[in-house]
Formats: structure tokens, C-alpha cells, sequence
């Protein structure tokens, strides 16, 4: 078989008791339609950064997964998003990090790449070079899902109890803590 | 996180990742995702993408020792990509990446209990995978 593309939509506890039939089937069909996406874009001779902006805009736009619309929330309560492209062709690459504006930081980053000679902006500065490179900015608030506010509550929740109990090292992460 | 790794028609791999990173992240932390050569890379031979831990990807290079692997080993894909894992594996560290090489051969190793993954091929065969 000669593929020619392969996605992800992240690693970690996904364990088959907390993963009903209904979230299975919704987390199967949307990275089935990434790559539906990303292998029309190639079909139509574009090129491989356009088949992977396509396929990683879909998964950013979809709040099941931790990235654009489905992004967690750091310990303030904010999203912070980061997001890196790289061509095989010339080795050209380019970069955000730190993005709370941005609806899809992946475009971001191809803009970087492509439009800058810089290969990593991060945070305000970032933000204002994707509104002047025309992108989709919207307000935090576009980034809230429930699931992921909840997530929150349960890792602080998670935090005091470490603090107050002695059982746990210093600085272990809870499992589901490493992967966002 | 979610990342994405093709070849066009031309030959030409990219490779992308996207993250909102870590749930309760304090200080500014980043992540491997936008660091070139941890979670992210491609040159003409390979592309990665990571998702896992950060530091240890960060750490270990890991998008970027994939290739070395290849370019100055002669490893082939699923070798290289196994040992990238397994070295962060002994490291402490775990998760997954996804490669994809100039010939249309792909790598999907992961250490975590699962790993949402998918692959096309040149004919439009998909196939969608969640568990080991």
C-alpha cells in the first residue's frame, strides 16, 4: 500500500470504559473526514502543506479534540494554543505558540512560513501578525466547551488534594494532566 | 493535540501539528508542538508529527532524531519511529507520533493506553484507529 497522508488527534488515557459508542463513533467519523479532506486536496494536485492545513483545520474546528475549538484550559482559565508546519520540499517551516485569538493557529503557522522570515512568533505578537495576514480572529470566549471547563475543575480539584495529602511525590503529573 | 503528515503528487511531504496543550498549564509552558524537530518536522525524505508529553519530546528531539535515524542510519521508517518512542519511553516520558515517508510508507507507534490515528492511501482507502 502506498499512503499518502496520516493524522492524529492525540494520545493518552483513552481508555474503552470512558469512551462510549457514541463518542467512538463521532471521533471516528471526523478524523474519517479529515482524511476524506486532506486526500481530496491532493487528489486535486494541491500541495502537501495545503493537504495538511485542510485536514488539521477540520480537527481544529471540531470540540472533540485538544486543539482550535476543543483547546483545554490553562490553570487561569484561558486557552493557549500553539501550533508548527514544516515542508519537505525546502525545509521551510513555520511556527505559533502561545495564541488565545487565533480560530485556526495552523493557519498561523502557515502564514509564518510562508508569508514572514521568521520561524516562530508566540503570544500578542503573534496574534497581530495573523490579523494583518487577514486570518479568522475570535474572541476567547469562541474557545469555551464544557467538557474542557470541566476538565479544569477536576485537575485543581485533583491539585488541592495532592497539596493537602502526603501520598503523592512532589511533582507527579496525574496521568490524564501530561497529554492535555 | 492533532497533527497531519502528506505527500502531494509531486513527491513533497509537510507535516503539521496543532495543540491547545496542557489542562491546568501555568507559567506560559509550551509544549513540543511548535518546536521544530521536537513535534513537528519534514525534510524530503520524512515527515512527523508528535503528541505526548512535550518535555520528553522536546527533550529527546524526537521528530528530528526520527529522520536522523533514516538520513544517517539508513533505518526505515517503522524502525526509526519504534525507537524514537522507546527512547522516551526510558526516558520517563510517553505518547505517540504518526511519520510518513517519500515512498508512502507510514509509522504509528504510541505507549499510552490509546491513540487517535488514521491513514489514506493513494486509492482512497481509509482506515481510522483509537486503541493498540
Amino acid at each position: 500500500k502506498k499512503y499518502v497522508m496520516v493524522i492524529h488527534g492525540g494520545a493518552g488515557t483513552i481508555t474503552r470504559a470512558a469512551m462510549t459508542p457514541e463518542k467512538e463513533a463521532a471521533y471516528r467519523q471526523k478524523l474519517a473526514e479529515a482524511l476524506r479532506t486532506g486526500y481530496g486536496e491532493i487528489q486535486s494536485g494541491k500541495s502537501s502543506v495545503e493537504a495538511v492545513a485542510a485536514a488539521i483545520t477540520l480537527l481544529e474546528d471540531s470540540p472533540l479534540f485538544n486543539a482550535g475549538k476543543g483547546s483545554v484550559f490553562t490553570s487561569d482559565g484561558q486557552n493557549e494554543m500553539d501550533a508548527a508546519i514544516m515542508f519537505g520540499k525546502n525545509k521551510s517551516a513555520g511556527a505559533v505558540a502561545g495564541v488565545q485569538t487565533i480560530k485556526n493557529p495552523i493557519k498561523a503557522a502557515i502564514a509564518v512560513m510562508e508569508e514572514s522570515e521568521h520561524v516562530m512568533l508566540s503570544g500578542r505578537g503573534a496574534e497581530k501578525f495573523a490579523q494583518e495576514k487577514g486570518l479568522d480572529i475570535v474572541l476567547p470566549s469562541y474557545f469555551w466547551t464544557k467538557d474542557r471547563w470541566d476538565g479544569l475543575q477536576k485537575a485543581k480539584q485533583n491539585e488541592n488534594s495532592k497539596k493537602t495529602s502526603k501520598i503523592y511525590p512532589k511533582n507527579s503529573f496525574d496521568i490524564d494532566q501530561k497529554f492535555g | 493535540t492533532v497533527g497531519a503528515v502528506a505527500l502531494d503528487k509531486d513527491g513533497n511531504l509537510a507535516a503539521g501539528t496543532s495543540t491547545g496543550g496542557m489542562t491546568n498549564k501555568k507559567w506560559n509552558r509550551i509544549g513540543d508542538a511548535p518546536i521544530i524537530g521536537a513535534g513537528t518536522y519534514a525534510n524530503g525524505q520524512v515527515g512527523i508529527s508528535a503528541t505526548g508529553w512535550g518535555e520528553f519530546f522536546i527533550r529527546a528531539t524526537a521528530a528530528r532524531t526520527l529522520a536522523a535515524k533514516m538520513e544517517y542510519h539508513n533505518k526505515n521508517i517503522e524502525t526509526a519511529a519504534e525507537e524514537v518512542i522507546h527512547e522516551i519511553e526510558e526516558m520517563g516520558g510517553d505518547g505517540g507520533l504518526i511519520a510518513l515517508d517519500k515512498d508512502g510508507n507510514v509509522a504509528m507507534p504510541f505507549n499510552t493506553a490509546g491513540m487517535y490515528r488514521g491513514t489514506v492511501t493513494n486509492k482512497g482507502e481509509i482506515e481510522v484507529l483509537i486503541f493498540k
